[in-house]
């Protein structure tokens, strides 16, 4: 079974994109094969996974709004064997406003989704890599609750929230919660919350302590045991065209989301 | 004659809220009347500055949606004289989409901003300290480029854009950039950008020296000399419901925006 899993929060900034790469990658080295899907209309997954998202290259937008098969999209990742991408262009920039008028603008995404995991089960993956499908579909939202979040979270079975070890990361969590418990009741009744992972845990601050400390009470059995440190070789690695696990294996944060990732893949065996 | 600045930036988690909150709070001590609107449904600028934004207080939805005059939603901001804010609140988070299918939809705050700047020269201001206008007015917005950032830069005269020094923050500028103009070509000729602010500095890291060297390459005339260091002061006020220039006026992050308000205070008397 596919393992579908939308990596959203409203908040800005918080590693979503970060998260999204890294547990991919992290995933992918562990000998899953993973598609990243990417609906935010900035890209920056994409960009980070180094695939062309030029404006022509077919891309999420064309899969949401024209109803291409997510198969013509997806395209391998350089240098990280395992792992796929569907990038997001600019295009998508434009589909929030479109998809308000759009028949079923809500379940786009699943349709999608539904139709590529039926396909890969069949025949040769589209990463050509024989006829095994994905073990794991990582999905990333832009910053917002709009149409393009609200179908990853009507397209996935699960959502791994990342929340920043800062003062308004805990505001919005409260709401975000609140819109997953609708979509849950009117658009997807099987979505749950599987994970929420602290990042940019920043050890030599109060404030950080503080914000773990209460989302940790607050959702004892959601929150994964290892917290993402705030680090540097993180934050450097995109401008290289790579996740941190490549650009610096050793690092904390590499080591962080290789253990993350393997936290997640435990909670499948286990529930 | 009221300066109107939107503080816009579709990348999230850059500082947009911290810049509004802490630069209205600053150009308020150096002496300025200033009106924060909040047009961000998570409401972190409302919650930053303490103003009520429970369920039914009235806000920047039922201006925007229900045209309410502006004058009917200003609350002053307790402990900041010459500071009011026009809050967010959960009910703005369907504004989004409510406004696609209305009338002149991303020109609604322009209407009410200029019934309000009307009505304030004539008439004593809504924070009651007798007829005077507001000197400037500070919009904050959400990250995104939909129609509440949109109502913000047609209802605006400036744009105020706060970079974090960070790789993906060059990504987005480009298509804020893009947007701007467009903005600026069919609804808003008056438009400019008129500061860009560098945020989040981490002076121990390459890669802020980076960013930061090619922002200014790119926008010589555009970035303010003052750059906002990363501060752990600066994350942690709005958690004790106070600018940092309440919570520790001598922190590096507070003389910062004094200064960083200055500057932009100063650009007017020049240009
Ligand atoms: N653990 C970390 N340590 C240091 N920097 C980090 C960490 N995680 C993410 N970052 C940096 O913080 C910034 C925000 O992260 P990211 O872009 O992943 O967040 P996001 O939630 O995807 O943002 P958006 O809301 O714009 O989609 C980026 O510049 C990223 O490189
Ligand atoms: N100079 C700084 N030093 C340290 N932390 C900062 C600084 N500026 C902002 N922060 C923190 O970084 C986080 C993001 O900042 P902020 O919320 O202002 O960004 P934003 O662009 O308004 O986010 P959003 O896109 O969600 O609206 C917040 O937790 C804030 O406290
Ligand atoms: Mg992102
Ligand atoms: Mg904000």
């Amino acid at each position: 079974r596919t393992r579908v899993i939308v990596v959203a929060n409203q908040k800005g900034g918080v590693g979503k994109t970060t998260t999204a790469v890294n547990l991919a990658a992290a995933l992918a080295t562990q000998g899953m094969r993973v598609l990243l899907v990417d609906l935010d209309p900035q890209g920056n997954a994409s960009t980070a996974l180094g695939v062309d998202r030029r404006v022509g290259v077919k891309n999420m937008y064309d899969v949401l709004v024209d109803g291409m098969p997510l198969t013509d999209v997806v395209q391998p990742v350089a240098g990280i064997e395992r792992l796929c991408c569907a990038p997001a262009t600019l295009d998508l920039a434009g589909a929030e406003i479109e998809l308000v008028t759009l028949i079923a603008r809500e379940s786009r995404l699943r349709r999608a989704l539904s139709a590529f995991n039926a396909d890969s089960a069949d025949g040769p993956a589209p990463s050509g890599e024989g006829g095994r499908r994905f073990d794991y579909l990582i999905i990333d939202c832009p910053p917002s609750l709009g149409l393009l979040t609200v179908n990853g979270l009507v397209g996935a079975d699960e959502v791994l929230i990342p929340v920043q070890c800062e003062y308004y990361a805990l505001e919005g969590l409260r709401q975000l919660l609140t819109s997953i418990e609708s979509v849950r009741s009117y658009l997807n009744p099987g979505l749950r919350v599987s994970a929420i992972l602290l990042t940019m845990y920043d050890a030599r601050t109060r404030l950080a302590a503080q914000v773990a400390a209460e989302v940790r009470a607050h959702f004892p059995e959601t929150v994964l045991r290892t917290t993402i440190p705030r680090s540097v070789r993180i934050s450097e690695a995109p401008s290289y065209g790579q996740t941190v696990i490549a650009y610096d294996p050793g690092s904390s944060g590499a080591l962080c989301y290789l253990e993350a990732a393997r936290e997640l893949a435990h909670q499948d065996t286990t529930s």
